[in-house]
């Protein structure tokens, strides 16, 4: 970086190895708290576009860095109190829509196994983005969210009611469910991917394919697919093991 | 004989040096033996120079600083020093081979932020304490 402390007088400045250069590297990551050594990335052209989690995050990270400067000021909205927020992209996704039995619904599997240890989740939303629906005229509909607890062979999954939304058919725009509620079971079980189940409905509780309600899944452009991030605290102060 | 005017003691101004005060372009930053009081200096921790950019998406580097100078008695007007340094640096006068003198040392620090890519691809954003100098003082 920039002009570095002189070494006291005495001390021998000299350049370090490139081993001893790398063990420094690997002793900041460690004060920073970043795992591991960084990947080369070169993410393809497709994944040079602008993405939903990374384009969300970015803003939250604009918002920090204010917050870092503007010491003592009041925090923004979010990420507020939280320390630690991740993102994370869904990898499954499983839809009952038109043509199978009713209701209809639209479930997203997330893996959770990089959520630290030690931290205590203070929030976290699901966010899915929708279209204006040129199915339903404008009418109300009721978007449900659950967690799939357990999956059953010869029944309807274990479901864990999490958020109720309502919208109108022709809304367009980021639609933010909580699923906090959910977190309690993710530190127990972590190795365990986290399914969220959506149902929409209309007014008279007729159930409605998501899809043309006008959320929109994996399928979507890259920068409106559907996320869940999710706000940490740390336990307090974690203090560095001697090494 | 006429008695002097008695002149009017200067107003002591009771506020204690700012603790962030740092000292400005006309501050006589040197001590008396011209060695540099202790302060705060610029240090930029570069991620780019450390051949991460290419996973850390923001930022590119941050201004962490660093304090150096002399904890010398009389401490300087623009330093902040605990009770104890003062103390210290007394004793130091009088033993200076039994006592070393106070050190320099941050007494604010503030966190800074950092974007990243976990292995995994989800996007991680991370609030380091105590990464940011904000105040030098005499400890």
């Amino acid at each position: 970086g920039g002009p570095g402390p002189r070494p006291p007088a005495g001390c021998p400045a000299r350049r370090l190895g490139p081993r001893e250069r790398r063990d420094m590297q690997r002793e900041i990551l460690a004060v920073l708290g970043l795992p591991g050594r960084p990947r080369p990335r070169a993410p393809p052209a497709a994944a040079r576009l602008p993405a939903s989690a990374p384009l969300f995050m970015l803003g939250l990270y604009r918002a920090m860095a204010r917050d870092d400067h503007e010491d003592g000021g009041p925090p923004a909205r979010r990420p507020g109190r939280a320390d630690l927020v991740m993102s994370f992209v869904n990898v499954v996704e499983r839809d009952r829509t038109l043509g199978h039995q009713e209701p209809h619904w639209k479930e997203f599997h997330f893996d959770l196994t990089q959520i630290p240890e030690g931290e205590a989740v203070t929030a976290a939303e699901f966010q899915i983005y929708k279209l204006a629906s040129t199915h339903l005229l404008n009418r109300t509909l009721h978007v449900s969210t659950f967690e799939v607890v357990r999956e059953q062979s010869n029944r309807e999954s274990d479901l864990f009611f999490l958020d109720l939304q309502t919208l109108r058919a022709g809304d367009e725009g980021w639609l933010v469910l909580d699923v906090t509620a959910a977190s309690g079971r993710w530190l127990l079980g972590r190795n365990k991917d986290l399914g969220l189940r959506l149902y929409v409905e209309t007014e008279d509780g007729r159930s409605v394919d998501p899809g043309l309600a006008g959320l929109l899944g994996r399928r979507a452009p890259r920068s409106k697919q559907p996320f869940l991030v999710t706000f940490f605290r740390a336990s307090p102060g974690p203090v560095r093991a001697p090494r | 004989a006429a008695r002097p005017l008695k002149r009017r003691p200067p107003k002591k101004s009771n506020e204690l040096p700012h603790p962030n005060h740092l000292p400005g372009i006309f501050d006589d930053v040197h001590g008396t033996d011209g060695r540099q009081v202790c302060r705060r200096h610029e240090l930029y921790v570069s991620f780019q120079d450390l051949g991460w950019l290419d996973w850390v998406i923001a930022p590119q580097g941050y201004s962490a600083y660093y304090c150096e100078g002399e904890c010398s008695f009389p401490l300087d007007s623009c330093m902040n020093a605990t009770n104890h340094a003062i103390l210290q640096s007394l004793v130091h006068l009088m033993k200076p081979d039994a006592v070393p003198k106070a050190c320099c040392a941050p007494t604010k620090l503030s966190a800074t932020s950092v974007l990243y890519y976990d292995s995994s691809n989800n996007v991680i954003l991370r609030k380091h304490r105590n990464m940011v100098v904000r105040a030098c003082g005499c400890h």
